[in-house]
């Protein structure tokens, strides 16, 4: 139902805005539709604009821009409708240290209803942790598991 | 609803019997390269009906059997189970926890489970139906796969937000 | 043949006139996300010769020219320079200094230089030919694309060894 | 002509098998020709096993597997014909500490005949430089360089 349709993506827009705001401090961004006189069949593009930046298309944003802008429209559907659990795999992989604590501020936000599961080879985010699952695999290959809540253990190395 | 516990047997990489239990809040998941880690992702996605071989990485659905090892030989089945505490019943069943199981063997024989309760693929499906972890699953981003947001075309944008309506 | 400097002017995200000079051995470029790091690849290869926009993540070769800020006007010309030792005679030209230019203007036109003689691209195109620097630029491997060998048909793969023959 | 292709093929082949070994301790790999009876048109296909796992299709392995399988297959290329220079934009970023290690040998390795410039965010990676150029952008949506050698700076935040 196209009113329906409407009603969500007005919704998205508006979360989009925000988290890529706080993403992107000074930048600005939103959804639009792809063909909005056709509401029925329209698709839906992304605008971005980094701040300081003239807006152009998307392909010209850096590899940690992208993931960012990514992010930002994954985590606004996310708030308008949440699932009980994420699992998010080396979603951070391209952001530098400034990016990946805006990450970890979003992870702070959904994580107060749902259950999050991050793979990552990165401290930063293994520290954000409640709980932690080590994956190793000996010459058998095999894979196994040991499982440490992050208070019993000390993060190594990866 | 809360995710209580997954469970792998012969799924990928893990050949025994492996259960993670889940706590609330964040779990991260750390190992080196090629340890298992997005295996346990890839589990997920499989036991919650994912039904392209391609999304898991593989050439066809029989490839997530454990194909064996120097040291080992392939095993003849695949199986994950994921529980799910449904307390505040999301899901429409009369069970406060509840399992499903789904079975993979080299003949190509598949076998899903409710509860213990062989049932379709189609069931699970109906039943996950409304819970955000259905079709779609845009819950889970897979290694690599961020971009993709942005690289598709509009109408699968667009299907992103229909399943979130 | 040894790299000796790159400038830019008005290319990408480097509106002013931007000299590195290189030394032997390993550079590393850094900095936070979206500075401009990648865009000095892209520069390097757009003055070696790349044709397609798509490689310099633009969707069209204008898109190469500094397209202004909230701060600053677009300029309507992008330059890129690049100087190389050739004291061993691996370019077929009488330098011991050899400076490739390419310069394009919103208007669409080129120009193209070889130790500040206009030239056209054939002309850098041979002369890079036997390099190593030619087509193909093997020796590049632009940000996320370090799969594509592995996902590329294997006539691509053939091609990439024919170059290195 | 096909005894060129040949020959340079045997050559990439040996050297891909060799570096992939350095890369995967135990692990075995080759290149073949996707058409055998047809050499003239036939393209080259890649076989990949790291130690102690069984051989699959490349799809299969890991986000790290596969940036040390396209890095083999990149540096036996490079060996065989050397460029003046590379320029490798943040291709470590998938490796855990102990392959990002491995990485680093393979740089040394022909770091000796060529010049390397490297795109990273990695403080190990940077350690290896023998000169650094930093990279910022202010307000004014503008690029500029600070050099420096890598004596004369303490590497602090990325
Ligand atoms: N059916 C199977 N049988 C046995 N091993 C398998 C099977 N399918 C995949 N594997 C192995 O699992 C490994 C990949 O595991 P996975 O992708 O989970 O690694 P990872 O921990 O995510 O690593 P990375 O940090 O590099 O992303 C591969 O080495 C592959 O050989
Ligand atoms: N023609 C242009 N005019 C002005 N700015 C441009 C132009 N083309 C690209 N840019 C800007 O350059 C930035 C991207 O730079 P680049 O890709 O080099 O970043 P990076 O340093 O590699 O970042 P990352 O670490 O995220 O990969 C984008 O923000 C984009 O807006
Ligand atoms: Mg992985
Ligand atoms: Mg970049």
């Amino acid at each position: 139902m196209n009113a329906k349709f409407v009603d969500t993506f007005e919704l998205v827009n508006e979360g989009f805005q925000k988290v890529f705001e706080s993403l992107f401090p000074g930048g600005q961004a939103e959804l639009i539709l792809s063909e909005p006189d056709d509401i029925a069949n329209s698709g839906v593009d992304i605008i971005a604009q980094p701040g300081g930046k003239k807006l152009q298309r998307l392909s010209l944003l850096s590899g940690g821009e992208k993931s960012l802008v990514a992010l930002a429209f994954s985590f606004a559907i996310y708030q308008i409708k949440p699932s009980p659990f994420y699992i998010l795999d080396e979603v951070e992989a391209a952001l530098d240290d400034i990016n990946l604590q805006r990450f970890i501020s979003l992870v702070h936000k959904i994580r107060r209803d749902s259950q999050i599961l991050i793979v990552t080879h990165q401290r930063r985010t293994m520290e954000v942790a409640d709980s932690l699952y080590g994956v190793s695999m000996q010459a058998d290959g095999v894979s196994r598991l040991i499982s440490q809540k992050f208070s019993e253990v000390t993060v190594g190395t990866a | 609803m809360q995710l209580k516990s997954l469970t792998l047997r012969g799924f990928k990489s893990f050949a025994e019997r492996t259960i993670l239990r889940f706590e609330p809040g964040v779990t991260a998941i750390v190992g080196p390269n090629g340890s298992g880690k997005s295996n346990i992702s890839d589990a997920v996605m499989w036991v919650l009906g994912e039904q392209s071989a391609r999304t898991l990485r593989s050439g066809s659905m029989e490839d997530v059997i454990f194909a064996g090892s120097a040291a080992r030989p392939a095993l003849g089945m695949a199986e994950v189970s994921l529980t799910l505490s449904n307390t505040d019943g999301t899901l429409p069943i009369e069970f406060s926890e509840v399992t499903i199981t789904r079975r993979l063997y080299r003949s190509g024989e598949s076998d899903y489970y409710i509860n213990n309760s062989p049932c379709r693929l189609l069931d699970i499906q109906e039943l996950l139906s409304d819970s955000g972890l259905g079709k779609g699953l845009y819950s889970i981003i897979g290694q690599g796969r961020l971009e993709e947001i942005l690289s598709s075309k509009p109408e699968e944008r667009r299907i992103l937000l229909e399943e979130a309506a």
